[in-house]
């Protein structure tokens, strides 16, 4: 991958094409056979896997779930997922918290959440940021897909033209890269926690977009969305934001974590990383490491969380 | 492959709830085929919006003349993924 002939020769420290992180998913799955397996719960549009590392010390065991690259564009998230996943696979055995988590709970990380798009902004277009199945009656392709979900689908706060951005599809869960992890929670049916990561703009997201209507763990989610920014903070004194969706940003409708939260996923959150380079969605790949250290930080928190507040 | 020679990130920001109003309307205007990278939410945050060649005079101009405050946050987009793309490159390599 990119040269490396093992998961400690990658290099976290810059940007990589789908292949190369392909492979890197194979490297980490190789070298770690009694912690890390690879589930393809679909494919994308194009037909590339969909590919889950699965992090497990035991059967039958409670999940946590974390995704990145649902917006392809947003490229510091898939090169902070792969630095995660080296984290979660040796800190396994020598971080005490990450080691009682994996001793009870698995954990399930989706790097390549839009494979469609990303490979789209390597070849034709470095600002795509929705899927790329075309849509019948328009010459705009893709959809949104963090507007696809079947949670308030269609209300304001998605678009229904297929030219705009946040076009949110003809149908909730009309994009298979929805489907498949919809399927995915649906059929594991023991997820505690879900946390999906954007970037940019520095925020911490809890449900709900599509209502003002407060989730009934609002208290709960809230404080530790403070400790979790806090611990982020903590390493290089990145600021971040944090509230409902529709509180702090804007309404958004159709999104991941309201449809999770509605499941019956407590803890379901949504990360926009850090903007520290001013670059947007161009964040200059010396900011991948930090970025994805401080994030570890506030993810930690809320898996602690989760593990620790059994429900 | 899709370039974008000329195209700029402007970062907005809003002075009063008045303005945030009127930079929100440029979320309607369809035809300067902005790309919002981040959104209008309140006068506490700045909005970061992509504006191709053909818009930026008339966007420039809606913004100074409503004496909205902006800055450019990239001066030339394409000449930053030529960057971004060289660096790819050359650790590929």
């Amino acid at each position: 991958a990119g040269g490396a002939r093992s998961t400690d020769s990658f290099d976290y420290a810059n940007y990589h094409t789908i292949s190369e992180i392909y492979n890197f998913q194979d490297m980490l799955v190789r070298e770690n056979p009694n912690l890390v397996s690879k589930i393809v719960i679909g494919q994308s549009y194009e037909g590339r896997p969909l590919s889950v590392l699965k992090f497990s010390t035991g059967a039958n065991r409670p999940g946590l779930w974390i995704d990145t690259g649902i917006h392809s564009r947003e490229w510091v998230t898939q090169a902070s997922g792969t630095w995660f996943a080296k984290k979660i696979a040796t800190a396994y055995g020598s971080d005490p918290a990450l080691t009682a988590i994996l001793n009870n709970m698995d954990i399930f990380l989706l790097i390549m959440t839009n494979p469609d798009g990303f490979a789209y902004t390597q070849t034709n277009n470095r600002m795509w940021r929705k899927t790329r199945k075309p849509n019948p009656g328009s010459s705009c392709v893709g959809v949104d897909p963090n507007r696809n979900w079947d949670a308030g689908f269609g209300e304001p706060g998605a678009s229904n033209n297929p030219c705009s951005e946040t076009y949110r599809g003809p149908r909730a869960n009309s994009e298979s890269e929805v489907k498949s992890i919809v399927d995915f929670v649906r059929s594991h049916g023991n997820l505690k926690s879900f946390i999906s990561i954007h970037s940019y703009s520095q925020m911490l997201l809890y449900p709900y977009g599509y209502t003002s209507t407060p989730a009934k763990d609002q208290a709960e989610l809230h404080s530790l969305a403070k400790k979790a920014i806090t611990a982020l903070a903590s390493l290089y004194g990145t600021r971040y934001r944090y509230g409902s969706i529709i509180n702090t940003i804007y309404q958004a409708s159709g999104g991941t974590i309201d449809w999770t939260y509605n499941q019956g996923i407590k803890y379901s959150y949504t990360f926009e990383l850090r903007d520290t380079g001013d670059y947007g969605f161009l964040l200059p790949a010396n900011q991948i490491i930090p970025t994805a250290e401080e994030t570890w930080l506030a993810l930690m928190v809320i898996m602690k969380h989760a593990y620790k507040n059994a429900y | 492959k899709e370039t974008f020679e000329g195209h700029q990130v402007l970062r907005i920001t809003a002075k009063d709830e008045a303005q945030l109003a009127l930079i929100k309307d440029l979320e309607d205007m369809i035809h300067f085929e902005l790309d919002f990278w981040r959104g209008v939410t309140d006068v506490a945050s700045p909005v970061d919006v992509r504006v191709p060649f053909h818009s930026l005079q008339s966007v420039k101009v809606y913004l100074e003349t409503k004496a909205i405050e902006y800055a450019t946050m990239i001066e030339d987009l394409q000449a930053l993924l030529e960057k971004e793309q060289e660096e790819m490159d050359a650790v590929a390599r």
